[in-house]
């Protein structure tokens, strides 16, 4: 922090001042450059997920922690090292739905819903899918001067899909921020390539051993849906939902404790 | 009792001996890491080391470090590397030769490819525990991630969902693959 950023005469209640829209939704951001957030170190965003919405895989330099304000959604998040432990295997599949081949194995997903808090660790790449019938409406906090962050005081966010700078720019066309320039921590987290953008295609393809045609597709540089992108049938992961939890936990009451060991 | 504590602490450790590798790769290479767990001191200071070594043509990465910056110096061979920002802008796409450094902020992507000589290099990084994430391979994000989720990032078919996530079967340091050996020729 700089000596006068926390010299305050005055605070006033604020409100976003920037959105950026996407195809399944928007984010509003705060004025990064308001002195109460300089001060605090921190910046706020707001995002707003339509149903069937899925924020892009990404990660920040700060810790991160949001409250649900509307709606239920989960959220992957992958950890270095940690196994992937949520999988469904080939036969238990096809027992089930009569032959089709499908198999998946990933890291741990978490469900959440109003008035949850969740927390993610900077530079812990994540996603988050709406999987509500309403918005799901995420009030995010960034604590960018937490000792984790070694970068600046801006928030950084690094995508690993999407295509949000050529968002950013067509966003430009249809309008003006109200101070006639863009927030810097605006442009900061909606203002960013796809990181797989600034590889070259061949090291791509070899790094994940497939062949270039599939590397070109990482790159995703075609894509025009925004940060938050809409899955149109739905989004199919390995995930112990909740009602079936609470549907489980029903029927174990109903057979009273007399199982237990 | 300062005698009994901190003027006692161990302060020196060898990376050099590849058979204490954290990493190792027959094919691609091996790279021994320097953090408080093996040397305590390093608590104090905040700071980590790695050893690398890179056989010819093999890959590191990609992969971005979450918690520290990395200072990068060869002290053999050369190697290719680029270093992607926030933007997904290459700031840096170019070989780093021997005796020359290049330092790799937090969070920024990395890949590194060595070239026909192969390459050495001492990291420093500015944590004591410094984590890597990596984006290929077996313990990567990408594989970390439902093939749903692939499917709809990256708008491309499950199989080739599948693919990204399972083609590399290699964690860190990956061989030299076909690509490479086209280019050689």
């Amino acid at each position: 922090q700089q000596k006068n950023e926390c010299q305050i005469q005055r605070i006033d209640a604020v409100e976003p001042r920037q959105r950026v829209e996407s195809e399944a939704g928007f984010t509003e951001f705060f004025d990064t450059n308001d002195q109460q957030f300089q001060c605090a170190g921190v910046e706020v965003i707001r995002h707003q997920i339509e149903p069937q919405g899925l924020l892009l895989p990404s990660y920040v330099n700060a810790p991160i922690l949001f409250y649900v304000e509307q709606g239920k959604g989960f959220q992957g998040m992958t950890l270095p090292g940690c196994p992937e432990t949520y999988e469904v295997s080939q036969q238990q599949f096809q027992g089930r739905k009569g032959g089709q081949s499908f198999q998946d194995r990933h890291q741990k997903i978490q469900e959440f819903r109003q008035g949850d808090v969740v927390a993610i660790p900077a530079g812990a790449a994540h996603w988050i899918y709406n999987n509500g019938q309403d918005d799901l409406v995420l009030i995010v906090l960034l604590d960018s001067t937490n000792f984790a962050n070694q970068l600046d005081q801006n928030h950084r966010r690094f995508f690993l899909a999407g295509n949000p700078q050529q968002e950013q720019k067509q966003q430009q066309g249809r309008q003006q921020s109200p101070r006639g320039t863009r927030q810097q921590g605006q442009s900061l987290e909606a203002g960013s390539n796809n990181i797989f953008q600034g590889f070259d295609v061949d090291v791509l393809a070899e790094a994940f051993n497939v062949d270039r045609e599939t590397a070109e597709m990482l790159r995703c540089e075609d894509d025009r849906r925004g940060h938050i992108v809409r899955v149109e049938r739905g989004l199919k992961v390995v995930s112990p939902s909740m009602s079936r939890e609470e549907q489980w936990q029903g029927q174990q009451g109903g057979r009273g404790r007399g199982q237990d060991n | 009792g300062f005698e009994e504590t901190i003027c006692s602490m161990k302060v020196r450790a060898n990376i050099d001996d590849y058979t204490q590798a954290d990493v190792y790769n027959p094919q691609a290479g091996h790279c021994n890491h320097l953090n408080s767990f093996k040397l305590p001191i390093l608590r104090l200071l905040q700071l980590s080391a790695e050893r690398g070594v890179l056989y010819r043509n093999a890959i590191m990465g990609p992969y971005w470090t979450m918690n520290a910056h990395n200072i990068i110096y060869v002290t053999k061979g050369n190697m290719r590397m680029q270093i992607v920002n926030d933007e997904g802008q290459a700031v840096f796409d170019d070989q780093i030769q021997e005796r020359q450094l290049v330092v790799v902020p937090q969070n920024f992507a990395v890949v590194k490819q060595a070239g026909e000589q192969g390459c050495r290099w001492i990291s420093f990084r500015t944590n004591d525990n410094a984590m890597i994430n990596t984006l290929a391979g077996q313990t990567s994000a990408i594989r970390a991630l439902p093939v749903d989720v692939l499917t709809n990032a990256y708008q491309i078919p499950r199989e080739e969902a599948q693919k990204l996530k399972y083609s590399r079967e290699e964690t860190v340091m990956f061989s030299p693959g076909s690509f490479s050996s086209r280019g050689r020729a």
